[in-house]
């Protein structure tokens, strides 16, 4: 039996929204650790993984683990049945081959409840190793969305190079209808930390990156104030969204190499 | 130019 009680749906929501336009369909893993998942896009250049911690849910029962295989967009539209700050229940039976959600008004006086069917997923999960990462940039996460969309939609851009030095981080693209640049520097006061910019940094960086997955992963945006960027020479980015401490959204890009 | 790397390079399957 598995039974996870969440305070708000609007995180499902926001989950929902930042991953399924990426990885449509997943198996969610839920163990007494809480809920993950993880899954490449079908081009295999990105992948997201998930984990919401058992601690984020009260209740959260879970007997024995459970692989759960979701249609993401089908989960997202049901989702959008419940107001954002119903409570969300989500059961399953052992060997069950449907989810049970629950949403329930705070007022405790509307109750909806539906199944929705699982499916078998064939995935491979993948080993990501631990890695110490060149340069780490925190910003804030509607200030890398901003970037990614101005620099796509105002240049035409579909590579961006991202530059990381002790002064700052340069996100450049060329584009159809000429080049740009945007340079953030590194905050001086970090009297409200989720509106700095920081940087931790062992040695410059320079990567390129598809753009357009990069204004995928800002669909996590509404999901954390801040956004993490770890870059190391020749290997993949992580863009990480966490949710307070109860968990987090990490997306991992493959970087384009120089020919 | 650059060529689009893919993730099965950098992680392994387990």
């Amino acid at each position: 039996m598995f039974e996870a009680r969440l305070a708000q749906s609007n995180l499902m929501k926001k989950i929902l929204d930042a991953i399924k336009d990426l990885i449509t369909e997943a198996n969610l893993e839920i163990s007494s650790g809480g809920i993950s998942l993880q899954g490449m896009d079908s081009s295999h250049v990105s992948l997201v993984a998930l984990l919401m911690r058992s601690d984020g849910f009260s209740p959260f029962r879970c007997d024995r683990n459970l692989t759960l295989g979701v249609n993401l967009q089908a989960m997202a539209k049901l989702m959008k049945c419940a107001s954002n700050d119903d409570i969300l229940t989500m059961t399953a039976e052992d060997n069950s081959d449907t989810l049970n959600l629950q949403f329930e008004s705070p007022a405790q006086d509307k109750l909806s409840e539906f199944e929705m069917k699982l499916m078998d997923i064939d995935s491979e999960h993948l080993g990501i190793p631990e890695t110490e990462y060149d340069a780490v940039i925190r910003m804030p996460s509607s200030e890398f969305q901003r970037i990614c969309r101005d620099l796509g939609a105002g240049i035409g851009g579909e590579s961006v190079t991202i530059a990381c030095t002790k002064e700052g981080v340069k996100f450049s693209v060329t584009g159809s209808v000429g080049s740009g640049s945007i340079t953030l520097k590194q905050t001086g006061s970090v009297d409200k930390p989720a509106e700095s910019v920081v940087i931790n940094m062992a040695q410059p960086v320079t990567l390129i990156f598809a753009l357009r997955y990069l204004n995928s992963f800002a669909k996590a945006t509404p999901l954390s104030e801040s956004v993490s960027l770890s870059m190391s020479r020749e290997v993949p980015l992580v863009v990480e969204y966490k949710m307070n401490d109860t968990g987090y959204v990490r997306f991992y890009l493959a970087p384009k190499l120089e020919d | 130019t650059a060529t689009q790397g893919r993730l099965d390079n950098f992680f392994t399957v387990s």
